[in-house]
């Protein structure tokens, strides 16, 4: 088809055609270097995980909805005002929101959402006679240059748990894995908690802010994620006994994380 | 080169836009051009046509608008000349051979927002700024 379609009234000198294939090519790698993209990107399946991509669309659709088509941001919004805004209003329709998050000023600093997908394919939490935690990994390899983390936060659905812990109450907690021993236990540092009712529903959100940073900064030190979850007496249960969605679960319901980035320096496109 | 013609055309002379002469062959060169003035056009990049649809989410593609006509005086009502533009004209009337007019050219961008995977299916939500024409004027 033709990429570049005239619908407003046409200029005499203008000539509407269609690109030829090497134009278009050439018009692919100038969008592209304008996105600020290496290449086309080709992403793959990771199974059906569906809930970061729509947990994003809902995003950039509230940030969309005050401009025209095509996403057009108003110029007033410039300033980030509008965008701190939408994402406040996605937030509380998403999930019971983050104070630490809400509170910061790094909203109207955002300029960059990126959601990862969950690696880890293996769930021995989930699993009903396994250790008490699960493992999560992301990809942080391909956030482009120049962007600075200013908030990071782990996602996971919990669902309302009506058999044996109808009346419970959980802590959740998300610790940042530090090494990983063969033979023994492995380090970990406590990055947050939350205590959840049995009956609760919905998206917890946990701050991740500062090992995101440190993922960034040092990808060895990317050993990922582990989760625990206790009942009120310390004793440690099963992810999915406390209503935990793990890989068996939902599409739209699967774990994710989502980092903000401020862009720290100038695009500046490379000279051919 | 502005200053060696003025030293062609007389001392007394001035590039002043308040001098008469040059005031009323701004008014000739006006009413001489039949040429559509300066004014902004809608144009459509779709990213589906790019056969991106696979890893762009959204949107589907958006009106970037552009920036086409001569830079005529007097302008339309919502469009301002920079000084750039003023004597761009002035040196352009003096020179039309040599010296262009002034361009028409974009004066306010907007940004657009794009919704995209990466080739890990990550998802990037970016800000993109200077995407789309809001207005255009004469540089």
């Amino acid at each position: 088809g033709s990429l570049l379609l005239d619908t407003g009234d046409m200029h005499s000198s203008f000539v509407h055609r269609r690109l030829k294939q090497h134009e278009k090519r050439d018009m692919q790698r100038e969008i592209l270097s304008i996105l600020g993209l290496p290449h086309r990107p080709r992403p793959h399946s990771h199974g059906k995980q569906d809930s970061a991509p729509l947990f994003m669309l809902d995003l950039y659709n509230a940030m969309s909805s005050g401009g025209s088509g095509g996403g057009e941001e108003e110029e007033e919004e410039e300033d980030g005002e509008g965008f701190s805004h939408r994402y406040r209003a996605v937030f509380t329709t998403q999930s019971p929101p983050l104070a630490s998050l809400q509170d910061s000023t790094f909203l109207n600093q955002a300029d960059m959402v990126m959601s990862f997908v969950n690696l880890v394919e293996h769930e021995k939490g989930f699993a009903l006679y396994q250790p008490h935690h699960q493992e999560y990994k992301f990809n942080l390899s391909q956030i482009p240059e120049g962007e600075a983390v200013t908030a990071a936060e782990f996602r996971i659905y919990k669902e309302w748990v009506r058999r044996h812990f109808e009346n419970e109450t959980f802590q959740i907690s998300i610790y940042q894995v530090l090494h990983e021993n063969v033979n023994s236990d492995t380090d970990l540092l406590l990055l947050d908690t939350r205590t959840v009712w049995a009956s609760e529903e919905g998206w917890q959100v946990f701050d991740i802010t500062a090992t995101s940073n440190l993922w960034v900064m040092s990808p060895q030190h990317n050993l990922g994620l582990q989760l625990h979850v206790q009942t009120i007496d310390g004793q440690g249960i099963n992810p999915k006994m406390a209503g935990l969605i793990g890989q068996h679960g939902p599409h739209d319901k699967q774990p994710f994380m989502v980092a903000f980035f401020k862009v720290s320096e100038v695009h500046i496109r490379t000279t051919r | 080169s502005v200053t060696s013609k003025r030293r062609h055309h007389g001392r007394t002379k001035s590039t002043s836009v308040q001098e008469s002469p040059r005031a009323a062959s701004l008014t000739e060169y006006n009413t001489s051009d039949q040429r559509q003035a300066c004014k902004k056009h809608e144009l459509y990049v779709s990213f589906r046509d790019l056969g991106w649809q696979d890893w762009i989410i959204a949107p589907e593609g958006y009106a970037a608008y552009y920036c086409d006509g001569e830079c005529s005086f007097p302008l339309n009502a919502h469009m301002n000349a920079t000084n750039h533009a003023i004597v761009q004209t002035l040196v352009h009337l003096m020179n039309p051979d040599y010296i262009p007019k002034p361009c028409c050219a974009p004066t306010k961008l907007n940004a657009i927002s794009v919704l995209f995977f990466d080739d890990s299916s990550n998802v990037i939500l970016k800000k993109y700024r200077n995407m789309v024409v809001r207005a255009c004027g004469c540089h």
